[in-house]
């Protein structure tokens, strides 16, 4: 049928057939036609530096910060959670599971958990001092500011002061959601209202689709 | 002024954990 003729034409690149596009569509809040224009979008961001049907993190880092090279402390981070199965380059099941995170339907409690495995740096279970110290003072290097350390300090000391009920240094999970929920704008950057029209902003998945929603 | 701020707050306004790029904007 049409998808053998897919599959031999692309070889391994148009694994994704109908069928699978529609699980995936199931298991998220991404319509079929919304799973085809992501599709679109993996397949740009995954052949940007070698043609070969997954993401790389050189392709992620090219997307985001315009460089292949240079390092981020977040893009590790952020590459280590998209890669469900911790094999060092990003599929396109897991880029849509991850994205499903960051849809403006998303449940926040999905939002919160997947925040918190970003910002505990070394899996422990916990935000620690340390990591949150460790994150301000990258985004001060990138950003050209300029804060004592006394300062920085001051910042996390106010912020633990909050965040960390039972005043052991650290942040655990449940510590983390009650200071989310009073602080919600911390989870802005947790949605991309762009998922909503991800079908305009990839217009070019109708080329390809399979389905008329 | 920037003690009032919280952290986390600095750490999720940074452009690096924006994956708004990731749309090619």
């Amino acid at each position: 049928g049409c998808c053998d003729f897919h599959k031999n034409k692309h070889h391994k690149k148009l694994r994704y057939g109908f069928r699978e596009l529609s699980q995936l569509a199931r298991e998220s809040q991404f319509t079929v036609n919304e799973v085809e224009a992501l599709y679109e979008l993996f397949k740009k961001l995954s052949s940007s530096i070698i043609d070969d049907g997954l993401i790389h993190k050189e392709e992620l880092q090219l997307a985001l910060f315009k460089s292949p090279h240079s390092e981020n402390l977040f893009l590790d981070r952020v590459f280590y959670l998209f890669d469900e199965k911790k094999n060092g380059v990003i599929e396109f099941d897991e880029f849509v599971h991850a994205l499903n995170v960051f849809h403006p339907y998303a449940p926040t409690e999905d939002k919160i958990d997947f925040a918190f495995r970003l910002y505990d740096l070394r899996q422990t279970g916990f935000i620690e001092r340390e990591e949150v110290k460790q994150m301000v003072i990258a985004i001060l290097l990138e950003s050209d500011m300029n804060l004592s350390d006394d300062l920085l300090e001051a910042i996390i000391d106010k912020t633990f002061a909050d965040a960390d009920a039972d005043n052991d240094g650290k942040i655990n999970k449940e510590e983390w959601k009650d200071f989310v929920l009073r602080h919600p704008n911390l989870l802005k950057n947790m949605t991309l209202p762009y998922l909503k029209d991800i079908t305009t902003v990839f217009p070019s998945f109708v080329f390809n689709t399979e389905v008329e929603e | 002024k920037p003690v009032s701020m919280n952290a986390f707050e600095l750490i999720s306004r940074s452009q690096s954990f924006n994956l708004e790029n990731l749309f090619g904007k």
